[in-house]
């Protein structure tokens, strides 16, 4: 799977992802890609989402817009993926990783996954990684 | 505002010798995105391009790269949305498209739905003059060696699912 948040001049804000799915999958399984809330959810008046990682597990807790209820109530993008991601791997066993965005350009990725490369570019840095700590 | 784009590559496990390759199509991609918003491109135009870059780096699991169905086959999902406006469009189970975040995008912009699913999506694609690409096209050595793996005579098709990421 593979995505991205970003935040233009103009303070709008966007998501996209895509994936091949999970090896070996069933054919006609379809994870959370596709399906808005859990695959990617974008308001330009709380953030972005873009996730990764168990797709049934995603699906269930609807991780992407899990995570911005979270900022929502006041959380920052890094609080808001850690809790929802936290709360995935509680309630239904599922790993996983987000990249987010607010409106102001707040960013984070985070990752309950041993890995997940990401990138992040701002103000002229370019931002990345793959491990915890990165 | 100050623009900013953030990307990610998959939660799964990266073998050791394509670590190199999966950091430098990150930079990479978060790089174009970055050049997109500060020429004053659109939020969306960064990441569906982005996205779409990645679709094609064969790095990574998505596009020419995805990951094979039980039968060898490529089926893929993409999904755009436009935090103004809250218009989306997605693409599910669609094959022998180069780049489904392209289509994904077409089906927020040019029709009245959100998703489109297998057949439907392809003719869609079809309708929209989007070309179609051979399946061996989008189907890496790495992908099949990992297919032929994780293939068993007898694998349950639930069970051999477990503990695997998307």
């Amino acid at each position: 799977t593979v995505g991205a948040v970003a935040v233009d001049v103009q303070g709008n804000i966007a998501c996209a992802t895509s994936t091949g799915g999970m090896i070996n999958k069933m054919e006609g399984r379809v994870g959370d890609t596709p399906c808005i809330g859990c695959g990617g959810y974008a308001d330009n008046q709380i953030g972005a989402v873009s996730p990764t990682g168990h797709g049934e597990a995603i699906m269930k807790i609807v991780l992407s817009r899990l995570i911005l209820f979270h900022m929502e109530q006041g959380k920052s993008p890094k609080e808001a993926s850690d809790m929802a991601l936290a709360y995935m791997k509680e309630r239904v066993s599922g790993l996983g990783g987000v990249v987010v965005v607010d409106p102001k350009g707040t960013w984070a990725a985070r990752f309950s996954s041993q890995q997940m490369p990401w990138a992040a570019a701002q103000q002229e840095q370019l931002h990345y990684g793959m491990f915890h700590g990165e | 505002m100050l623009p900013v784009v953030v990307v990610h590559g998959g939660a799964g496990h990266v073998p050791k010798e394509r670590a190199e390759l999966s950091i430098a199509g990150m930079q990479e991609a978060a790089r174009l995105g970055y050049a997109i918003l500060k020429s004053g491109g659109t939020a969306m135009d960064a990441v569906v391009e982005t996205v779409a870059m990645l679709e094609n780096n064969p790095a990574f699991n998505a596009g020419r790269g995805s990951v094979l169905n039980l039968k060898g086959e490529v089926e893929m999902d993409a999904l755009v949305m436009d935090g103004r406006t809250l218009a989306c469009g997605a693409v599910s189970a669609v094959r022998r498209v180069a780049n489904p975040i392209h289509l994904a995008r077409l089906v927020m912009d040019k029709t009245s739905h959100v998703c489109l699913t297998a057949e439907g999506a392809s003719q869609f694609a079809r309708a929209m003059g989007i070309p179609e690409v051979p399946e061996e096209s989008l189907i890496t050595d790495y992908a099949r060696k990992r297919w032929k793996d994780n293939l068993h005579k007898d694998a349950n098709p639930v069970e051999c699912q477990i503990g695997k990421m998307g």
